[in-house]
């Protein structure tokens, strides 16, 4: 069984890593919950990156 | 024809069935003098009369009825029973139906022809009838040259009343042309780019399948013998040559591919033709339907395994069984290291053999369609059974290194069946959802294998070989905008031991709901890489509007695959979400 979301085109920008992963046709194991992008009204913006950020 | 062998006496039918067996031995010198003539060093296995064995290739061709209707003929031989397709309305139906009979020596070999006229209203009625002995038909001395007869049909009724005629031909196959195109047919299952030529890997997955360790020793030595220019890739023909060689010497197969029936390794040549019966039973190069095909037979033969999902329940010779594992690799998001998923070789080749062959392609003309619905109907009630209940250990050892049971909402006591283990909840907070706050960050949908892709076209580039997917096939005409055609596309797919409840992506509100009806194809990346099957345009689904004030429209797809058919829902159309929130399971079933 399988799960196809479908997004308006520019309606989100979808997570760097799965999109490379994919266009090497290799699929990537995730978990609910698990981010997947953002709008795209956000991505303008620009999350913090949680994996550069420092505890001080 | 019909009633001329019963007259017989005792005596002379014994002389007769003596000089039937004699002209039939003449009759297929001529096939013994070629085979002499190849080289082949089985010549001559087929002319030995205590072991005669051979294909009857019987043809209806067309009947003369009294009266107009719309006619269908059945041909009864042994335990078997095939019929022809219906005719059109009239008097003089005409089919043109073949069928590749089985004729042995201790085996039957009278057919019965009867003929029905067919009526939406009420059952098929049976008008005439006829027998024929095939042995007889082909030994006869009367105009050897001929094939064809024209028969009496009789009044079931009455039996001496002619109701109409028949015409139908019978000629006995070429022994060498059906070893050939045998072995060349099963080579074709691997040859996957179709270009008639196999590498060593391919030729190798196919032994492999077979099972048979003897051959799969030898596999190298064959394919080198092959090999002459030892460029890696040899010609099927050539390679047929020698396959039909191996094959006489030490058969490769233990138990039949498609039906999965053990196989008398002393009677070779019998071996060879059952499983040429039953590959055309599949091909819909046989027009007439019916025989050796059940859901039944094909459970239990590996080319119609058809999905990763067939031996969900019985692990005990489940996919770790023998060393032959195939892999796909997925890259896990969390470790960030590649994994290996394993699954039989043989579902692996059943697969391929299934979606991406053209040979496949036919099987799923032929009913094969029919075979997924009803097996997944059935495994569904296998698993809402109580006794199901016993298969949950023995999954949850298999899956040991993937199945977290500390994070299941219920102890494994409280599943009273498969299914409901299945569609296990997990304890809240087994999942965290990223930025739970933000609207405006979606989540993924389930715990999966997940390939996403920024438009319709690079997901066709990397991933859907279908020809015939589009936006529009996957959501149906009236779901899709113009915002969808060249939108975002994000495929999770469930794998057997995953958790089976699938979530919100985004927060909204659920619009609306269409159940789309279609098969059961796996949702395997083999058969959504395959050409010539749209798995996401053909397959069962339900497709749900979300409506967000983030991200515009999200058309929600959940697609049924084999075994695991059933969609359930825990929300309704006008309920506001909140990404995270449970939307509904997959289960199996139908």
């Amino acid at each position: 069984s399988t799960v196809i979301c479908v997004f308006e085109k520019d309606a989100i920008e979808i997570d760097e890593d799965l999109l490379a992963n994919s266009a090497r046709s290799l699929e990537t194991l995730v978990t609910v919950g698990m981010k997947l992008g953002v709008s795209k009204k956000l991505a303008n913006i620009g999350l913090p990156n949680i994996e550069k950020c420092v505890l001080q | 024809g019909h009633g001329s062998s019963k007259e017989e006496n005792g005596a002379a039918e014994s002389q007769s069935k003596g000089s039937r067996r004699a002209r039939l031995k003449q009759r297929l010198h001529l096939h013994r003098r070629r085979r002499s003539r190849s080289n082949s060093p089985s010549h001559g296995k087929l002319l030995n009369a205590e072991n005669f064995a051979g294909i009857a290739l019987l043809t209806l061709v067309r009947a003369e009825m009294k009266f107009k209707d719309k006619w269908l003929a059945c041909v009864s031989f042994g335990e078997q029973t095939f019929r022809t397709n219906i005719s059109d309305q009239t008097d003089k139906p005409v089919w043109n139906s073949e069928k590749k009979l089985l004729l042995e020596k201790n085996g039957p070999h009278v057919a019965r022809i009867s003929i029905y006229e067919t009526n939406k209203m009420s059952r098929n009625n049976l008008i005439g009838y006829c027998e024929i002995d095939l042995l007889e038909f082909l030994t006869r001395d009367s105009d050897s040259n001929s094939n064809s007869e024209i028969l009496d049909l009789l009044d079931p009724s009455t039996s001496d009343k002619i109701v109409g005629k028949i015409s139908v031909s019978c000629s006995v196959e070429d022994p060498i042309e059906t070893e050939k195109s045998f072995a060349r047919r099963i080579l074709s299952i691997v040859d996957y780019n179709e270009d008639g030529k196999l590498s060593f890997s391919e030729f190798s997955d196919l032994i492999n399948a077979f099972g048979n360790q003897v051959a799969a020793n030898k596999k190298e030595e064959m394919f080198k013998a092959a090999d002459k220019n030892g460029d890696g890739v040899v010609s099927m023909d050539e390679l047929a040559a020698l396959l039909a060689i191996q094959q006489e010497k030490e058969p490769l197969m233990n138990c039949c591919p498609v039906c999965g029936e053990t196989l008398e390794v002393s009677d070779k040549l019998n071996y060879m033709i059952h499983l040429t019966l039953c590959f055309d039973e599949g091909t819909g190069k046989q027009v007439m339907t019916g025989g050796f095909l059940t859901d039944k037979q094909a459970s239990y033969g590996w080319m119609f395994k058809l999905s990763e999902w067939a031996h969900v329940s019985s692990y005990d010779v489940g996919l770790n069984s023998g060393s032959s594992a195939n892999h796909i690799v997925v890259f896990d998001r969390r470790t960030k290291r590649l994994v290996e998923e394993l699954i039989d070789e043989k579902i692996v080749l059943s697969m391929r053999a299934i979606y991406q062959s053209k040979l496949g392609l036919g099987l799923l003309d032929t009913g094969a369609k029919d075979i997924l619905q009803s097996l997944s109907e059935k495994q569904g009630k296998k698993m809402n059974s109580v006794e199901s209940a016993k298969d949950i250990p023995k999954f949850v050892e298999f899956f040991k290194d993937q199945i977290n049971l500390a994070e299941v909402k219920h102890p494994l006591e409280h599943f009273k069946t498969f299914n409901e283990f299945f569609v296990r909840e997990l304890k809240p907070g087994a999942r965290p959802i990223a930025y739970m706050e933000r609207d405006d960050v979606a989540i993924s949908a389930a715990d999966s294998r997940l390939m996403a892709f920024k438009s319709v076209d690079e997901s066709l580039r990397f991933w859907i070989k279908g020809r015939k997917f589009s936006i529009q096939g996957l959501l149906g005409k009236d779901q899709c905008s113009n915002a969808f055609i060249n939108g975002t596309l994000v495929i999770f797919r469930l794998a057997p031991q995953d958790y089976h409840r699938f979530h919100f992506p985004v927060s909204g509100t659920v619009q609306q709901f269409v159940h789309i009806p279609g098969c059961l194809y796996t949702v395997n990346p083999i058969a959504v890489n395959s050409k010539y099957c749209n798995v996401f345009t053909e397959n069962k689904r339900v497709v749900s509007m979300l409506s967000t004030a983030e991200f515009g429209k999200v058309a929600f797809v959940a697609i049924g695959a084999t075994m695991v058919g059933s969609i359930t829902f825990s929300k309704k159309e006008g309920d506001h979400v909140k990404k995270g929130e449970e939307f509904g399971y997959f289960s199996f079933g139908g």
